[in-house]
Formats: C-alpha cells, structure tokens, sequence
C-alpha cells in the first residue's frame, strides 16, 4: 500500500459525506446503496465512522461529471480514467469525483461498478495511495469482480490501519452482511442488491492454487486451446501459456490477468478471427470476448448454439477458418455448427473417428494452425489434414513449446 | 494482444500522456534534450513495468502497452 506524501488523514473520526449530483445511469437508491457500502468497507476496519448531509459542505463531496469539471484534472471520455479522489485537506480535500462520460452500473458487467470504484476512491479520501498488490482494492486498474462478499485484501487494511488504527470493538463476527452507517435522517433500510442473471460468476478462488506445471513436463494436458489474434493461447486450469509471433518466448499468465471476472478451468475455447472474437465455453455456459472486454450479454447457456438439453458441457471447440465452420466435440461425437447462419448443422452429431482420421477417442482441446488441425487428448496431440482425411502424425501435446 | 503497426506512433503519444499523468513523467520541451528526453520516458516506463511487475525493459512492449489501457483511477501511482 501506499500513503499520499507526509501521509494526510482526518484528525477526526466522525468524518462527514455528501452526494452532490447522480449518474443518471442508474436508480439514485442504487447510487446511494453502492455509497454507502464503500463507506461501510472502511469503517468495518477502522475507528471512523461516516455521516451522511444532505446540504452544506461535508468533508467527503461526492460528484459526477465529465471533461473539464472545476479541478486540475479534466475527465477523458469513455474509458480511461474512470475517477479520482484528494486526500484528507479542506476545501477540495476528500472530495471523490465519478467520469459521467464511464457506464455506471450495479452489476458487475455492462459497465463499471460503482461500489467497486466508489470503494477505492474513498480510500484516497481517507489518505491512501495505490497499491501495486494485484487484488488489493487499492490497485490502479479497474477489476471487474463479485460485489456480494466483496472484502478488502489484508494490503488494503494494512494501508488504512496504519493510517487510523483498528476498529474500536472488534466485531464478534466478520460483519458479512452489508448494514450502512445510520446517515443523519433516516433513509428506509434497502433490500441487498439483487444479482441479476448476467451477474458474472464469483471466481472460483480454488482453496490452495495448484502450481502452474513445467513448460516441458512430458505429461502436460490442456482444458483448452485457441489462437488469438495470431497468437495461440493454451489453458489449464487458471493458468494461460501464450505463444506469440512477436515475442519468441512463451509467456506464462493467468486467466484472470485477462479478464479477472471469467472463472479459471475453460471447457474449451475458439476464435472466430472474422468477428475478432474468441468464445469460452465451462460446464453449460459460455462466453464471447474481443480482447480484453467480455461482450453484453454474457454468459449465454450453450442450447442458445443448438444443443440439445441432455449436453451440459462439451470438451473442446475448433473454428474452421476456411470452411467457416466450428466443431464441437462432446464425447465421441461432434457437432458442425455454422458461424454465418449462427446454427447447428443437420445430420449431427456424428462419431468423430467416422469424419477426423486417427482421432478414435475424446478430444480435451482443438486448434486449427496453418491450415491444419490439431487435436489434443491427454499429453498427447494429432495433427490432422481434415481435407484428406489423413493423420499426419503424433507429438506431445506441448510441443508446442520449443521443449 | 498485438497491437496494428501504424498505431505505434499513437501509442507512443499514448504512453507519454499516461506517465505525465500517473508517474509524473515531464519532457523537456526544448528539442536539444531530445536523447535526454528518450532516456528520461525510458526510465518512466521502467518505473510503470516495476509497479505492475510487467518485465522492466524500458520499452514500450504490447504488455506495457495494454496495462496502460486499462480503465482505471486517475490518481498517480507515485506522487512528486
């Protein structure tokens, strides 16, 4: 963590807040419920508490606006810089200010969430900097992640205490469920706020993070496959080794150094490098991302491709570039499914062995490069020339990484 | 992910706006101090690498890059 020089905090514990204008992107209760339940992040781990005016000047002024608004520091459009927030002083001192021009949402997709950004701009409020701990709150770069139980991370109350100490009374229990400090009039008690059904999934936080495997480790499998942009991304469990065209090394990374709300483990992955968009598919959901942003709208169940209900999960999905076709592979069967009409193809399933020559077991992963596919089961991996019907060889499913 | 060639121009001017803004990065405006200036955003973009433990190299890589695009606080990273 980190403090603002000479470290400013308020010599008072009482410290006052005041909500000056709304988004219109959202309910006005919504805004003030996402308000509160950042204030009451910070005072669950300190002595302060936080009361709400309604007029006059508070030490905490909380306002929207856009481009120029009155500072040193004018917003920039959509994206970007979506917030900031002065240390503890008079005057402009405290104050938050919220980017009009950003989506503001209670979800956590479809825009940015306003208890989580609201939550990190109070802490400057209060006289914290950023920290460079990824998962702290007070991390720079947004994180789209589940709000229901969201907590600070121990950098986080580390940062705050030093600056005003622990709570008076340690509560007996953590306080999970959210009950906002009583403003000064009363406002009636809202219900939490609902999820709603495109509520990204929490992350699966796996209770001890198994270690990423060797590069070369001969008994290496993969959850998934896909390029990328010219790029080949493989997947296990949470972990992501990247090959490049434009680094010579492979690159070790995370899911969720990508996109932190999707949950580790893919099912299977495909690119459909026409709509720069690659889909991940777990248990029976999926997802479509272009890059780094997850489309509106996801996770869609798969039937929405055409399966039938008794598939609940599929094992591994390759675009055909050239034919304009995806497969998916459940079992010993696969699907044809047709990304210009957006449907099944008929006549499937069919038994993969009948139709991908020398692939007489299940597929893990799929990937179409330079023409040719390449399906991997266990630590092994078939290169097919589907035209042919020819298998063109064997080779380990990392072979991939110049072992 | 890879970034078009012809937008590295772009992204330079990107990137330059990014560490005045976050690492208190200021150019010369003098044009004598150009190799001066080039040293002084290598070392502001190590300083950037550093904080988000990207791979410290001075250059502005498509990592680097794409950390600097992310939505985020307006406020600096480290303060002068």
């Amino acid at each position: 963590y980190s403090t603002f020089p000479q470290s400013p905090r308020w010599k008072k514990e009482d410290v006052t807040y005041r909500i000056l204008n709304y988004t219109p992107d959202m309910l006005q209760a919504d805004v003030e419920e996402a308000i509160a339940k950042a204030f009451h992040l910070w005072s669950s781990v300190t002595p302060l508490t936080f009361t709400r005016l309604y007029s006059g000047q508070a030490d905490i002024m909380i306002s929207f606006a856009a481009g120029f608004h009155g500072d040193f520091y004018s917003f920039d459009g959509p994206g970007g810089t979506l917030a900031h927030a002065y240390h503890p002083s008079s005057g402009i001192g405290g104050d938050a200010h919220f980017d009009e021009d950003e989506n503001w949402t209670k979800f956590t997709n479809n825009g940015f969430n306003l208890f989580l950004v609201a939550a990190h701009e109070l802490g400057h409020s209060l006289g914290l900097g950023h920290s460079n701990v990824y998962g702290a709150l007070m991390y720079p770069i947004y994180m789209a992640r589940d709000t229901r139980d969201f907590r600070l991370s121990q950098d986080d109350i580390d940062g705050i205490q030093a600056l005003y100490g622990p709570p008076r009374e340690s509560p007996a229990l953590p306080t999970k469920s959210f009950s906002p400090q009583e403003p000064t009039e009363k406002t009636p008690a809202k219900a939490p706020t609902e999820t709603s059904p495109q509520e990204e999934p929490t992350e699966t936080t796996p209770s001890k993070t198994p270690i990423r495997p060797q590069d070369c480790d001969p008994h290496l499998t993969f959850d998934a496959i896909t390029t990328l942009r010219g790029e080949t991304l493989f997947f296990k469990g949470s972990y992501v080794w990247r090959k490049s065209p434009y680094f010579s090394d492979i690159e070790h990374d995370t899911i969720s150094s990508f996109w932190p709300s999707l949950t580790a483990g893919f099912d299977a992955a495909y690119e459909v490098d026409k709509k720069d968009q690659v889909l991940f598919f777990k248990d029976h959901q999926y997802w479509a991302v272009s890059g780094y942003s997850i489309e509106p709208g996801f996770p869609k169940p798969i039937q929405n491709l055409g399966f039938p209900p008794s598939v609940r999960k599929i094992d591994a999905a390759v675009h055909d570039q050239n034919t304009k076709k995806t497969y998916f592979f459940v079992g010993n069967k696969y699907w044809s499914f047709n990304e210009n009409t957006q449907s099944m193809e008929r006549g499937y399933p069919r038994k993969i062995a009948s139709d991908f020559q020398g692939i007489d077991h299940t597929v893990d992963a799929a990937l179409q490069k330079n023409g040719l596919f390449y399906f991997f089961h266990g630590s092994s991996q078939y290169e097919v020339d589907i035209k042919n019907k020819k298998l063109i060889r064997t080779m380990k499913s990392n072979s991939w990484f110049n072992c | 992910f890879p970034v078009v060639p012809e937008k590295e121009k772009e992204d330079k001017q990107f990137a330059k706006k990014y560490l005045e803004s976050f690492y208190n990065f200021k150019e010369e405006k003098n044009s004598f101090f150009k190799s001066e200036n080039l040293n002084h955003m290598a070392d502001k973009i190590r300083e950037m690498q550093s904080f988000f433990g990207l791979e410290v190299t001075g250059e502005l890589n498509h990592k680097t890059m794409d950390m600097m695009k992310k939505p985020r606080c307006g406020i600096p990273d480290i303060h002068s």
